[in-house]
């Protein structure tokens, strides 16, 4: 494992730390989309299905175990906790799931490496990460004041998606014969889709602006 | 295309 793929998965963990912080500290889930984070739900769900039957390390094994544990408290905080549920922003949170759920599980069953259940579905949420934040990024161009720990948060899921790009060049140039073209495919677009929002968010960081987005 | 890899990455 690479400093990247470290800093990534660290990155990743943090940004789910800063959620958490919001929502569990704060009592506040506003700006934040649960259109999305049901979308990381499934997501895990359905890619670490091998959690007992593939092992690779440990430290995977822990790491699934955060992600999968955290992002149904996340949903369950935003739709059942009596104070963090009256935060959510419903009406400005309206994507649709399945406009990005069906053509994600249509695409795995097209383009996959093997045509098992497992293989499938494991396809399925690497295309489905990709996509899973637009929810969030439309709830976020709606909401006039976006606090610091929302903006944190969604940088730091894109600081994570970079860092990933990273690992890959580096395991490029020193594994031998190492290629996944649905991961990097899907990774180059899934971090395409921060490109808009980093640029706002750094350039209100410099100018030192509360962030805003552009409608 | 063939991914050789095992998925060994979260």
């Amino acid at each position: 494992m690479n400093i990247f793929r470290l800093c990534g998965d660290m990155t990743h963990l943090l940004s789910v730390v800063v959620l958490l912080l919001k929502i569990h500290t704060i009592k506040s889930c506003a700006g934040i989309s649960l259109k999305t984070q049901e979308l990381y739900a499934l997501v895990f769900a359905t890619r670490y299905l091998d959690i007992f039957t593939h092992h690779v390390s440990l430290y995977n094994t822990v790491m699934k175990i955060i992600f999968l544990g955290t992002s149904f408290t996340i949903v369950w905080y935003m739709r059942h906790h009596k104070v963090v549920r009256q935060t959510y922003d419903k009406e400005q949170d309206t994507f649709k799931h399945y406009m990005l759920i069906i053509p994600c599980f249509a695409l795995a069953l097209l383009i996959k490496t093997k045509f098992t259940p497992l293989e499938v579905l494991w396809t399925f949420s690497i295309y489905l990460e990709a996509v899973a934040i637009f929810p969030q990024l439309v709830l976020l161009q709606r909401t006039k004041n976006i606090d610091n720990l929302t903006g944190n948060y969604v940088f730091l899921l894109g600081a994570y998606r970079g860092l990933y790009l990273l690992n890959w060049i580096v395991r490029y140039f020193t594994e031998k014969g190492y290629r996944q073209w649905i991961t990097w495919i899907s990774g180059i677009v899934q971090t395409a889709l921060y490109a808009d929002f980093f640029y706002y968010y750094i350039k209100c960081w410099r100018n030192n602006e509360k962030l805003h987005l552009p409608s | 295309t063939q991914d050789t890899k095992e998925h060994d990455e979260l």
